[in-house]
């Protein structure tokens, strides 16, 4: 079967979410594969990382893919994940 | 601000450029200018100091890179990433790397006008290598998008908290005031008690002390004057003696001394000239006296930008060896032949249902009865379209469409059954690999999606079988697949469905599912591939 979804939210925008630690990447070859049985599992995960993005890069937060985010993310910036994940996963906070 | 949680132990850092990758478009002067002015913005605001070493041990090591680069986070070319760098750490920890692609700026300019600043992106880049994280606060340093750099910039609040939060705020006095000859006198000279009146020097105070007295000229340096004891301030002179003025630096610091007492780089330079010969035609080279013995060959200079940089070594394979041994029952065997119970793998893969171990020039085979009798061979016997003199093979695998893939150094030999399909072999940069890349470790088909695998060194490849190129977001860091570590000697899929990594004389079994070994110690190879009595084959230390 083929993903659905809008082929999966597009690559492009989940291969952002995940290069820059708004989605987990811990077991991309996993997941890749989940993902088509559960759609809806990863449908909530990308609305949250979506968000998140929105949220620290300063736009409207609104859950999609809209023009604002597009914009976010075509803007040149650093290569570092903005939410660093270390070994154990855990997120840092100050 | 996020603090990421490495933090440096000493707070008096080196920096350097790299010597081999240095920005193609940027003079690398001006470059380091920059750059220590970013390091400045720091050190302004922190307990800080940076000093820039001749040596790419530096903690902190800037380096220029387009695309693939030897780490996880390959650049993109023009626009979007722009840089990375890596926290605090041994190592690779605190450098960072530009991408040489963009369009870098030295100097400040219009809003409007195309580029990116190299200061606004280095001072970024730098608070990364001293270990803050990404800002969700706009305008901060510290956040993650590019914003451009004003002209009389200073650090925001928020990174200014967060660095000083892990190394403490700017002390008063200033670094220099601990050189003991230019120590600042704290108590002013007191009159004495007898009728004679003795007259005091007043002590020297930087021309930005505060308590700098006015007639004081701001031009006078509190720099030691011996250079042999303070050789980090007396920097050697770039390309001396063979560039005597400095046209093309016109703004060169000039309030920089150099270890001759005869340089300075505003001056005319005066260098022993050549004598000059008489006959016509010259017969012979003019001779240089007073010239140091090894001109015109110049040492390798890191500083010297018009030096050519020493290219890297090309892969060699390993030199194939003929002598010939005999042994002690009288056989002459081939001194390069593995010993079957005892030896590493240089591949492994399940081709036509059968195993092929691969090692050196040879080749075990083994089928349902077990290892064929004979073996191991030479590869080129079975596969006799493979180069003549073949020394090894890094990786082979079986392709979906039954095609045996073997990858030899930078070069990929496609095979339909025992022959050289047409055109090839072809470079592993058709296949999306960089160009950087010298060999493959390891490749398979993982049966868990029957995606292509390609391995090399600390990173690995999804490949796309149907595109015949490497996915888009790959390389990753091999701590993906746990327990197996880096620098891999193969991998493959058996018929239980399982895989297998090997290293060294031992291999692991992958749990597919939780992406982890089943077991974290090794297990030796040769009993349970080759089929060879245990106390031969296996050491009695664990393998790790």
């Amino acid at each position: 079967s083929r993903p659905t979804r809008s082929a999966l939210h597009d690559k492009s925008v989940r291969s952002y979410l995940e290069n820059f630690g708004y989605l987990r990447k811990d077991r991309p070859e996993v997941a890749n594969l989940l993902m088509e049985n559960a759609t809806q599992y990863y449908e909530d995960d990308f609305r949250i990382a979506v968000k998140t993005l929105q949220e620290f890069g300063g736009i409207p937060v609104t859950g999609e893919v809209d023009e604002a985010t597009q914009r976010l993310m075509v803007q040149k910036r650093c290569g570092r994940p903005d939410v660093e994940t270390g070994l154990e996963g855990k997120r840092r906070k100050r | 601000f996020v603090v990421q949680g490495e933090k440096w132990k000493h707070t008096n850092l080196t920096w350097s450029l790299s010597s081999l990758r240095r920005p193609s478009q940027l003079d690398p002067y001006h470059t380091r200018s920059v750059l220590a002015r970013a390091l400045d913005v720091w050190e302004q605001a922190s307990r800080l100091t940076f000093t820039e070493v001749n040596s790419d041990d530096a903690d902190i090591v800037v380096s220029f890179a387009k695309r693939y680069h030897d780490d996880a986070y390959p650049f993109d070319g023009r626009g979007s990433i722009l840089a990375h760098a890596f926290f605090p750490g041994s190592g690779r920890g605190g450098d960072a790397h530009f991408d040489d692609d963009e369009l870098w700026l030295l100097q400040p300019k219009n809003d409007d006008e195309e580029g990116t600043s190299l200061f606004a992106v280095a001072a970024h880049e730098f608070g990364h290598s001293l270990g803050l994280s990404h800002s969700s606060v706009k305008g901060a340093l510290m956040f993650p998008w590019y914003q451009g750099i004003q002209p009389n910039f200073v650090l925001p609040e928020d990174d200014r908290n967060g660095i000083q939060q892990m190394y403490g705020p700017k002390e008063n006095k200033r670094t220099w005031a601990k050189i003991p000859s230019y120590r600042p006198v704290e108590t002013p000279p007191t009159t004495t008690t007898t009728t004679t009146t003795t007259t005091t020097r007043r002590p020297y105070i930087h021309h930005r002390h505060p308590n700098r007295h006015p007639n004081q000229h701001p031009g006078y340096t509190p720099y030691p004057r011996d250079p042999s004891k303070y050789p980090a301030y007396y920097p050697e002179r770039p390309n001396y003696p063979h560039r005597p003025s400095y046209p093309e630096y016109p703004n060169y610091p000039d309030r920089r001394r150099y270890n001759t007492t005869e340089e300075h780089p505003r001056r005319t330079h005066h260098y022993p000239r050549p004598t000059e010969t008489t006959t016509h035609p010259p017969t012979r080279r003019p001779h240089y006296p007073n010239v140091r013995p090894e001109y015109p060959y110049r040492p390798y200079n890191p500083t010297d930008r018009n030096h050519d940089y020493p290219k890297k070594k090309p892969y060699l394979y390993p030199e194939k060896t003929t002598t010939a041994k005999t042994t002690h029952i009288g056989v002459v065997t081939p001194s390069d032949k593995p010993d079957t119970c005892d030896t590493s793998y240089d591949a492994v893969a399940l081709i036509r249902g059968e195993l092929f171990i691969f090692k050196n020039r040879y080749h075990w085979r083994i089928g349902a009865n077990g290892r064929y009798p004979g073996y191991p061979i030479e590869i080129t016997r079975m596969w006799p379209s493979l180069p003549k003199g073949l020394t090894h093979v890094d990786a082979v695998y079986e392709r979906p469409d039954k095609k045996i893939a073997f990858f030899v150094g930078k070069e990929l030999y496609l095979c339909d059954s025992q022959h050289l399909v047409r055109g090839y072999p072809k470079p592993l940069t058709n296949l999306g690999l960089p160009e950087s890349l010298e060999k493959l470790d390891a490749a398979m088909v993982w049966g868990y999606n029957g995606k292509t695998y390609f391995y090399s060194g600390t990173m690995y490849w999804k490949y796309d079988e149907d595109e015949g190129r490497v996915e888009l977001d790959y390389p990753r860091d091999m701590s993906m697949w746990k327990g197996v570590g880096y620098n891999i000697d193969s991998v493959f899929q058996w018929k239980d469905g399982k895989t297998y990594f090997f290293k060294g004389k031992g291999f692991w079994k992958f749990n597919d599912l939780q992406m982890r070994v089943e077991h974290e110690r090794q297990l030796p190879s040769a009993p349970m591939w080759m089929r060879c009595p245990a106390e031969r084959a296996g050491r009695r230390a664990p393998y790790r």
